[in-house]
């Protein structure tokens, strides 16, 4: 599943709400 | 890419507007994310639009149709916020998600992944779908931290900064997304 799939399948959920939030992983410390 | 954006705020009215350019060689999909102090809190909130694959050019409007749509309830049912609020995270850190609910929802947690694949974290064998009540919970959840049942500990690709996302999706309704793979 891409994340162009994933939006295409929850545009007709008016119900549904998403929460997104973002995080990095830093491999120098 | 090149971004334009203008906030206002009203009230408990968030708008915000913008649009974006990509080169016609540009990444397909473009990632918005802007920082709200809340009451000392630092709130990150994040966009996704996903570009057309014709177009080098698209705006705002879906998502800020969306946005709109929540400021309007007055009160957002779903809130997210990570055990870390600045969301940075070193080698093999343990990552939680904090999230409170004001109504009792379904829920579907994902995570995007650096390279733009999409997996599911719960529901899953051990937490089965149901409508969770109204309160704070926490994923994974701090009795099986402590037990060592389940631990998110976070990873970059080799030698470089790593971007990724959890992504929950709430409804009042039971969405069918167990295709996702777990």
């Amino acid at each position: 599943t891409t994340l162009r799939q994933l939006y295409q399948r929850l545009q007709p959920q008016p119900d549904a709400e998403l929460s997104l939030i973002a995080y990095q992983v830093d491999p120098h410390c | 890419p090149t971004m334009q954006t203008a906030l206002q705020r009203s009230g408990a009215e968030v708008l915000i507007n913008g649009s974006y350019q990509t080169t016609p060689e540009g990444s397909r999909v473009v990632w918005l994310a802007w920082h709200i102090a809340q009451q000392r809190l630092l709130t990150q909130l994040s966009a996704a639009i996903p570009t057309p694959v014709e177009s080098g050019s698209a705006t705002l409007n879906s998502y800020r149709t969306a946005l709109i749509r929540r400021a309007e309830s007055r009160r957002t049912p779903t809130q997210i916020t990570l055990n870390k609020l600045s969301g940075h995270y070193c080698r093999g850190e343990e990552a939680w998600v904090d999230i409170r609910l004001t109504e009792p929802r379904y829920l579907t947690l994902l995570t995007l992944g650096a390279d733009n694949s999409v997996t599911r974290y719960t529901p899953n064998r051990l937490q089965p779908s149901r409508r969770e009540p109204a309160g704070a919970l926490q994923f994974p959840p701090a009795a099986w931290r402590s037990q060592q049942k389940m631990n998110l500990t976070l990873y970059p690709l080799p030698g470089q900064l790593t971007h990724e996302q959890f992504l929950l999706i709430s409804s009042r309704e039971l969405l069918d997304l167990s295709d996702i793979p777990v």
